[in-house]
């Protein structure tokens, strides 16, 4: 976080900006489901916080090693739910677990998705030097309250949670009082239905969202491959993760001194010119040579030991860069470098062990310095922090894409912030941690960055509902990166970022103060999205606790009131309806201006929306129809209300049909 | 004898608004359930009280499914796990 707030322009020096409009958010209490706390950090100071909001009912429960002292103004709520891991996992030992037995944090997980959320202000922090900067959440003064559902089985060395625990975590949550509630936890494909308890975060999430509280949730980290977004009710917020414009080049020399910025997270001493090796049989031995980053373990310890080593990986995981460090390193090698796709998951190997990532085209470089020299070698130095340009925003490749595979006319992920490479505190036992703070990427990080800028927009809008506040981040959100450049969404190969990417775009909180109109939903919008996927009048009554008839015929998904208008199968022309509310300058008049996606015609009604002290909420009709004649992907566009000061833009997704529920592929 | 796991039995919204009331409610469907007071205690995980209501309670799968058949019910499934992401 030393850089992600200062990146989306939330800086705390800024005199008048959303930040110190609302006390950093000093009422909103910001609830986490995750691995619990680690109380001691510093970014649960309370220096200079007030009491408690007076709407807090919740308490801090004791446990090992956490009693209630461990609370105070930051973190004023701690609880722990283990009943259904227990009851799923026999064999836990919980008198010889690793894990506490208390809200306290094993993993870090926690303490870290906390800090992005609401950690107080810790300045001079860094990973040995990289990165440097004052860590802090996005609602800096908000408040903290912790829920551990999540649970360290030594016996797998796995951390899971189970959903009876979470539902409960929920449940509790929504009784204590807190304001916004922040998951960064997931199912993977395929989903159970949103609609039934199969999901509890879903079912849980429903609940919270009608008492008024926004629930933030981790998108997951499946991408770049399409339909692997996770958490996808349309009540969520779902969040995706880009890169933030910074990176860590390290310089690689080459002996012809051809010089290369790969990326580490190295911050040993430079590693002068040595030996270098690209394991392949020479063609007159009898040795077994693997150039591939996870097996180098094949090689005889001869042909790597005192080198560094150049290895090829089709993963772009961190884990086969630390498989590759271990290897050389087991082998005697003195450092590797790692050829792999373009990826985000960056990490420092153990013990400082010099490792740099370069893609193949780079790699190859290398590899042909190799075939061309009879004694290669090559020189690594320290990783240095690179800020700002020429670094782009990438949505990150781990970041999972739509289209939402439950309901596919529901755009999910909504939004992305930034969720690679960030440094937050965690606890000091954790591996490659400094001082109790360490690099880590996922949705994870990148969800709670949202539930700080919502912990901000409900101090601002304690009136908004969670739809409006949803709403207000969408149709705000940068399509751009901050200074106006394109946002690639990164796999292989790196293309234009789309809504399937990133949703509505990466999230300009200054923006989502004022958006102008908001996109409001409220109990009877869900009631009636739940009659359009099929739910029945019985289940959807007992669900919302009224009596509820779904009309005849059933209403269309596609009316839902959600910032976006996502049309999965379109063959004969649809008609759909928006409606907005103003939540700007009374008098307010608002044209529409349409960006079709490609071979999809755009139809507004009206094409002016007038608002005034009488009118408030105004809808519009949407017709779409296709000029395509062949089943088609998703193509994209927009749909724009601009007024003298808002632009008020959701995304448009549209992917023709012809032949219906036909798996495309010839 | 058939193996009990954790099943979610979830309500809907609350009846009431007192979480006591609601959490005896839970332990007399269960009881009706399981046959006793003993049972129904041996048995329950959680009671979902203030936000919604329901419960979990380690079922085995035919108990789960006479109780999925309950009217009031909406929905019995069994427990399943998240991930960090």
């Amino acid at each position: 976080t030393t850089r992600t707030w200062d990146y989306l322009g939330l800086s705390a020096s800024s005199p008048k900006n959303l930040l110190n409009e609302t006390n950093m958010g000093e009422q909103i209490v910001i609830g986490i489901i995750d691995t619990g706390v680690w109380p001691e950090s510093e970014v649960f100071n309370d220096d200079g916080l007030g009491s408690v909001p007076s709407h807090w009912k919740g308490t801090c429960q004791s446990g090992e090693m956490f009693n209630s002292s461990h609370c105070n103004k930051k973190l004023i709520g701690a609880k722990y739910f283990i009943n259904g891991f227990l009851e799923e996992n026999k064999s836990f030992n919980s008198e010889e677990s690793l894990d506490f037995i208390s809200p306290r944090d094993l993993n870090g997980h926690g303490t870290h998705v906390a800090t992005i959320a609401a950690g107080s202000h810790v300045q001079d922090i860094s990973y040995k030097g990289l990165a440097g900067g004052t860590v802090r959440g996005g609602a800096p003064r908000a408040r903290i309250a912790v829920y551990k559902g999540c649970w360290y089985l030594d016996d797998l060395d796995v951390t899971t949670c189970s959903s009876a625990d979470i539902l409960k975590a929920m449940d509790e949550a929504i009784h204590d009082g807190v304001d916004v509630l922040s998951l960064s936890l997931g199912s993977a494909v395929p989903l159970y239905g949103e609609t039934d308890i199969r999901d509890g975060i879903t079912t849980g999430a429903f609940h919270a969202v009608l008492k008024g509280i926004t629930v933030v949730c981790a998108g997951g980290n499946s991408g770049p491959e399409a339909q692997t977004v996770t958490n996808t009710a349309p009540w969520i917020i779902t969040v995706a993760a880009t890169t933030l414009d910074r990176s860590f080049p390290t310089p690689i020399t080459l002996g012809n001194n051809k010089m290369i910025l790969g990326q580490a997270m190295y911050t040993g001493p430079e590693l002068g010119f040595t030996s270098l090796v690209y394991p392949e049989d020479p063609g007159n031995s009898n040795e077994t040579f693997s150039g591939t980053c996870e097996d180098l373990s094949l090689n005889s310890n001869l042909t790597m030991e005192g080198k560094i080593v150049l290895c090829f990986t089709t993963s772009s995981s961190s884990g086969s860069a630390s498989t590759a460090a271990g290897s050389v390193k087991k082998a005697g090698g003195l450092g590797v470098i790692i050829a792999r796709h373009p990826g985000s998951d960056l990490e420092p190997c153990v013990d400082d062990f010099p490792c740099v990532s370069v893609d193949y085209e780079l790699g190859t470089n290398i590899l042909l310095y190799i075939r061309s020299t009879s004694s290669p070698v090559l020189k690594i130095q320290p990783s240095r922090t690179l800020v700002g340009q020429p670094v782009g925003t990438k949505v990150a490749t781990f970041s999972s894409r739509g289209p939402n595979t439950i309901a596919p006319a529901i755009l999910k992920p909504d939004i992305a912030a930034p969720g690679a490479s960030i440094l937050a505190a965690t606890t000091t036992n954790t591996t490659l941690n400094d001082g109790g703070f360490i690099m880590l990427s996922g949705t994870s990080m990148a969800a709670p960055v949202i539930s700080g800028v919502v912990a901000l927009l409900k101090a601002l809008h304690p009136d908004w509902s969670p739809a409006a506040i949803r709403s207000a981040i969408v149709t705000t959100a940068w399509r751009t990166d901050p200074f106006g450049e394109q946002i690639d969404a990164e796999g292989s190969s790196r293309k234009l970022a789309d809504p399937f990417d990133y949703g509505g775009g990466l999230v300009n909180p200054e923006k989502a103060v004022k958006p102008g109109l908001v996109y409001d939903l409220a109990l009877e919008d869900y009631v009636l999205y739940m009659c359009s996927v099929g739910y029945n009048d019985s289940s959807i009554s007992q669900l919302v606790g009224k009596s509820t008839l779904c009309s005849n015929p059933r209403p269309s998904v596609l009316d839902l009131n959600l910032p976006s208008i996502t049309i999965p199968d379109l063959k004969e022309e649809v008609t759909l309806t928006r409606t907005v509310t103003n939540v700007g300058p009374l008098n307010s008049v608002y044209r529409v201006k349409v960006e079709p996606p490609l071979g999809v015609q755009v139809t507004v009604m009206p094409k002016k929306l007038v608002f005034n002290s009488e009118t408030k909420k105004l809808s519009y009709q949407v017709r779409v129809s296709t000029k395509h004649k062949i089943n088609t992907g998703f193509y994209f566009g927009s749909l724009a209300w601009i007024s003298s000061v808002h632009n008020v833009i959701i995304p448009l997704s549209v992917r023709t049909q012809v032949l219906q529920n036909y798996f495309d592929e010839n | 004898a058939a193996e009990s796991k954790v099943h979610i039995v979830y309500l809907g919204e609350k009846q009431h608004d007192d979480p006591e009331f609601v959490t005896e409610s839970h332990h007399q469907m269960l009881c009706s359930l399981l046959g006793s007071e003993e049972d129904a205690h041996g048995s329950m995980v959680y009671s979902y009280r203030h936000g919604f209501s329901g419960f979990a309670a380690k079922l085995t799968k035919s108990q789960a499914k006479k109780i999925a058949d309950l009217p009031e019910v909406v929905h019995v499934i069994p427990d399943s796990f998240y991930k960090l992401k």
